[in-house]
């Protein structure tokens, strides 16, 4: 059986496609077997990435690794419980597809809540949950007190991770690692990057997450998106600037907190 | 009849939330009756900063403008067609009580295509959408060639705009004024800057929007998402950085783009 990283957040552009394609690509990369799957079949971000990296690929006849993609589609049936149902019965035949011939599947969420983002939570061995540097990100995990920054109680993600771990636990006795990671953290402002440490430390120890350093604000992770290049593909040694070097370092930072079972694959 | 204005961008964190709070703190200082509606029941991140607001101007004894705000729920009904009406119904009832008493209406969407999200579109007078600076959130506008940056042809977004255009025509004879603004532009990376500005500039003619300046990345334009507050709040003359300043020339430039009947009102 595969080990499941599944990206999740209900807010909308925190960066769970950027970091789900850099996350494969160090895989592949390691020489691990990499599936993806898309539960985001009218967003599509993380399969035209991988399009666009097969395109790339072709046309200029270099040899890039790929992942075993395959999106899951939205159901058009008549009812709303037609409709789970047989989204429920693709997505675990495709899970299934993928488990069983590869080392990882990394599964890419919508950010919206969804009954296909509810099966990938369900199943997920590691969550990992990108965020912006922001309150407003941080509202979907928690409420806090505008004066004193207390955590006043958890949010509608932070329940529904809550409930995918009952299910996990439930269905086959296993847990969900949730990592939540800062993104596109800035340069610049100390005072409120400060705060929201301070509250993501309190709620990690209350709901039960670990913190993972994150990503900076850089524009190699996103500007090779209409390749499907990542950093990872950038020869070592050549014209690398402070930002691509800073860059390749969080990526590995990321991998190692998420302490997978490298080894044993 | 008041003047509707559409937050709108099916790609997640593109800053729609951000910019409708800010287009509400304008238009209620310059003296305007504004009612604000939230169809992202789910996230709520505009009514949280509206609740925000409420609760700060309440516990500090300041009187501060407040939009006249309301949610409209998603159905839960059985079918989904029962569920579009249901949906149907109260956003009509909602938006005919919200524009026969105010100047404007400033509507939220959520970050991916919803049914509440396509009545919204609908009858917009202006469409806001703001974009982060990447290609990642341009590819829901159009698809480019990885090598040239020619446009290749509309995604899923423009085309669901132009539906909407079609149903606003056929409802009443109007017109949409669609506005794409860049968000979070960095004060660095000048290639990619300069790639997305051609190809917005080369898409805005094919398919009909204009372009507004837009907002840079800026901590003052998220941190007080607890309070409730926006820098237009903070008193002229006080302890204001670079940042401040140029934020709010920022908002005033997108309201002066936008091009609102403000004299008539
Ligand atoms: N570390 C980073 N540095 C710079 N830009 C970033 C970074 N991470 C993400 N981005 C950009 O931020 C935007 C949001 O990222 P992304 O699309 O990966 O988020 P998402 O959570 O998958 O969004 P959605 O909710 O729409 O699925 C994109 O424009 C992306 O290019
Ligand atoms: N100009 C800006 N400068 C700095 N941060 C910004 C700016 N605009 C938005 N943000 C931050 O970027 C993130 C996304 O913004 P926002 O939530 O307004 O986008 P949205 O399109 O409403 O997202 P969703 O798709 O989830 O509804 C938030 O964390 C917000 O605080
Ligand atoms: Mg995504
Ligand atoms: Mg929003």
């Amino acid at each position: 059986r595969a080990h499941v990283i599944v990206l999740g957040n209900e807010k909308g552009g925190s960066g769970k496609t950027t970091s789900a394609m850099h996350v494969i690509a160090v895989l592949l990369q390691e020489g691990f077997r990499v599936a993806s799957m898309d539960l985001d079949s009218r967003q599509r971000s993380l399969t035209r990435y991988v399009e666009n990296r097969a395109a790339w690929s072709q046309s200029n006849g270099v040899r890039l690794a790929m992942p075993d993609h395959q999106v899951i589609e939205l159901s058009d049936k008549e009812t709303v419980a037609e409709r789970q149902e047989d989204e429920r019965e693709r997505f675990q035949a495709g899970l299934a597809r993928a488990s069983a011939a590869h080392d990882f599947v990394v599964i890419d969420c919508p950010g919206s809540d969804s009954f296909l983002s509810r099966l990938g939570h369900a199943v997920a061995d590691t969550l990992i949950t990108p965020m912006n540097d922001s309150f407003v990100d941080f509202d979907l995990l928690a409420r806090v007190d505008p004066q004193t920054y207390e955590i006043k109680g958890p949010s509608v993600y932070s329940e529904m991770v809550w409930e995918s771990r009952k299910r996990r636990a439930m269905a086959d006795g296993g847990s969900i690692d949730w990592v939540v990671m800062r993104n596109r953290l800035s340069m610049l402002d100390a005072k409120n990057k400060r705060r929201l440490e301070g509250v993501l430390e309190a709620l990690a120890d209350r709901i039960g997450f670990r913190l993972a350093p994150g990503f900076g604000e850089r524009v190699i992770f996103r500007e090779m998106f209409p390749s499907g290049l990542t950093l990872l593909d950038l020869k070592e040694g050549g014209a690398w600037s402070m930002s691509h070097v800073a860059a390749r370092a969080e990526v590995r930072q990321l991998i190692e907190t998420l302490d997978l079972p490298l080894a044993e694959m």
